[in-house]
């Protein structure tokens, strides 16, 4: 009976084929399309609005970083790859500009090469470097960067650390050592522990999120390489169970190419 | 989720005593679940929509006998259909009729290229081979030193001439040929698909020095976004074989369906872990089981 007064089942498809092909995932975009089955056909050109408007209530507006403690200590996290060290080379540089007196610490002694190229972005973004170049030990390298940023009276510290899939335990181990090895020097440290996701990965951002949160408490996402097709669609599910406010999307690989979230324009690009 | 699924086909058919057929009616609702499975392991909406299609006409008229039940008949048919898809080829490396033979590594940023260099020089020395490292991306901070690093770690050449790239990989080529490396292996910078002038200097590489064997290197974590790459890629610089890593993962890697089938190319590596010998030789049964979790 309802069926000549909703919405044609046709733009519905071309609905949920446009969700998923952004990464939002089965559930919610069943939820979404749950909803949008119940617009009725008077309203059918105003649909793009309406679940415009469903996405917006999954996410909050812009979000709000707290900004009153020094240093303040920021651990950035993630797996393999998804852009953590070219995320605090960018970030090292917004804070500059913001007037920050910024250190960067390379606490990932695995990664071949890692403290060359966070020191490269050192130099670019003119911010103090740390780092041991023979190191093998990530904790001492966060416990001698944390008593530098507080003995240099730094505004901002930016730990590196080494990707880590988190599904190898010993590796977040590794990493909730760090966060009690940091707490030695600075007690409420790090304040803010943010998970670098890239765009480009699918439903496992979900599961990365949940056990990063689980050993090492998540407050903050980053979303990099949105400068290319993938849409990310998968962080409004991460939002959704866990709350974890969205920072920063990065949007290319040099020194500027990183942005403030802007839930809005996010949505918006989400669908186009 | 094949447990699941054997169960719920099970009660489908449960109605239908000895011989039956699978109905039209019966297999719909169950290939939903197939549906939700194959979409939550990040198989391409598109890749799935014409999956069940596929395999739903192969299962209506399929006859149960008394020696499977209908939920192992269905299961068994999903599975040998995604293990086709996956394996219908399997790679050959291929040699040059002069070395050196030229192996070219391309991808997205971040997939795990140079590591795959490493790994794949690793493989190669074990089969008696002498690879040389061939880095070529001068614009990422510390990439070549990277290389460099791993070089050393597996006791392996690595030819690194201040030039730009063209020029790095003809210097490698006659390094290569008056040290007899039989083989070079180019890491490329990671690049996105849409972005022209780094899509152009792949297409030049490809066309000046015509590799044995280009591989299109992807994350076995992508998402939907696996099939837009991969087409543009395979476009452009038509690659030999697709390499999937990270897949030491609890990542389901629908992205490895989505990527054969969106260009018809075979897998033929799959990274299994960070350090040079975590190399695998592709299964299909192993990825299509995994994939349907
Ligand atoms: N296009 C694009 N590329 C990016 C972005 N952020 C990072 N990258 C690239 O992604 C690749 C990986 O970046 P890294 O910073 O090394 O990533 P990582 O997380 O530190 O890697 P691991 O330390 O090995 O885990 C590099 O090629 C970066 O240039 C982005 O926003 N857009
Ligand atoms: N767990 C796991 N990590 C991997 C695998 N392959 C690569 N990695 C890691 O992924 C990260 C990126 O690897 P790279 O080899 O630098 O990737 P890339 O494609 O060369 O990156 P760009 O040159 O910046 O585009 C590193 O931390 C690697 O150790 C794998 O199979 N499993
Ligand atoms: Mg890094
Ligand atoms: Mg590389």
């Amino acid at each position: 009976f309802g069926k000549f007064f909703t919405v044609d089942e046709t733009i519905l498809d071309d609905i949920e084929a446009a969700l998923l092909s952004a990464d939002i995932g089965v559930d919610l975009t069943e939820e979404l399309i749950k909803k949008l089955k119940l617009v009725k056909k008077s309203e059918s050109t105003r649909l793009n609005d309406i679940l415009k408007d469903e996405l917006k209530t999954l996410i909050k507006p812009k979000q709000h970083e707290v900004q009153n403690v020094k240093p303040r200590v920021i651990l950035m996290v993630g797996v393999n790859g998804t852009g953590k060290t070219t995320s605090i080379g960018k970030l090292s540089s917004l804070f500059t500009k913001q007037g920050k007196n910024v250190l960067i610490a390379a606490a990932d002694t695995f990664r071949a090469a890692a403290y060359d190229q966070l020191k490269i972005w050192s130099v670019r973004s003119g911010v103090e470097f740390l780092g041991n170049p023979q190191g093998k030990d990530p904790a001492a390298v966060a416990f001698d960067a944390a008593r530098s940023a507080v003995a240099k009276n730094k505004d901002v510290l930016i730990i590196d650390t080494a990707g880590r899939l988190h599904t190898k335990s010993n590796l977040m181990q590794e990493l909730a050592k760090m966060k009690k090895v940091i707490k030695k020097v600075i007690p409420e440290a790090p304040h803010d522990v943010w998970l670098v996701l890239d765009s480009t990965i699918g439903q496992n951002s979900i599961l990365q999120a949940q056990e990063f949160t689980k050993s090492v408490g998540v407050t903050g996402l980053i979303l990099t390489k949105l400068d290319g097709t993938a849409k990310g669609g998968v962080v409004l599910a991460i939002h959704k169970k866990l709350n974890i406010p969205i920072y920063y999307l990065g949007v290319g690989e040099q020194l500027d190419d990183m942005v403030e979230f802007d839930s809005e324009k996010f949505i918006n690009a989400l669908l186009d | 989720m094949l447990e699941q699924l054997q169960n719920s086909f099970g009660k489908i058919v449960k109605t239908l005593r000895g011989e039956g057929k699978i109905t039209e009616s019966n297999i719909r609702d169950r290939m939903r679940d197939v549906r939700r499975a194959l979409l939550e392991a990040d198989v391409n909406y598109k890749v799935v929509k014409d999956f069940i299609k596929t395999t739903e006409e192969k299962a209506i008229g399929v006859k149960i006998t008394k020696s499977l039940s209908p939920g192992q008949v269905i299961v068994k048919i999903i599975n040998d259909e995604l293990t086709a898809l996956l394996g219908k080829q399997k790679y050959n490396l291929k040699t040059a009729s002069t070395p050196p033979t030229i192996i070219l590594l391309t991808g997205l940023q971040g997939c795990g290229k140079t590591t795959f260099a490493a790994k794949l020089a690793n493989h190669l020395k074990k089969q008696n081979h002498k690879p040389l490292l061939v880095p070529v991306d001068i614009y990422r901070p510390a990439a070549v030193q990277q290389l460099e690093i791993l070089g050393k770690q597996i006791d392996t050449d690595v030819y690194s001439e201040k030039k730009k790239v063209l020029k790095r990989i003809k210097g490698a080529v006659s390094f290569a040929r008056e040290n007899n490396h039989d083989t070079i292996i180019v890491d490329t910078a990671g690049r996105l698909h849409i972005d022209d002038k780094m899509m152009k200097e792949l297409v030049s590489i490809k066309k000046t020095f015509s590799p044995d064997n280009t591989f299109f290197v992807a994350d076995g974590l992508t998402g939907q976004d696996a099939v837009n790459t991969a087409k543009v890629f395979d476009e452009q610089i038509n690659f030999d074989g697709i390499v999937l890593t990270k897949m030491d993962s609890d990542a389901r890697g629908g992205a490895a369906l989505s990527v054969v089938k969106a260009t018809g190319k075979p897998i033929a590596f799959i990274g299994i872990g960070e350090k040079p010998e975590d190399l695998e030789i592709f299964h299909p049964d192993r990825i299509a089981n995994r994939i349907l979790g």
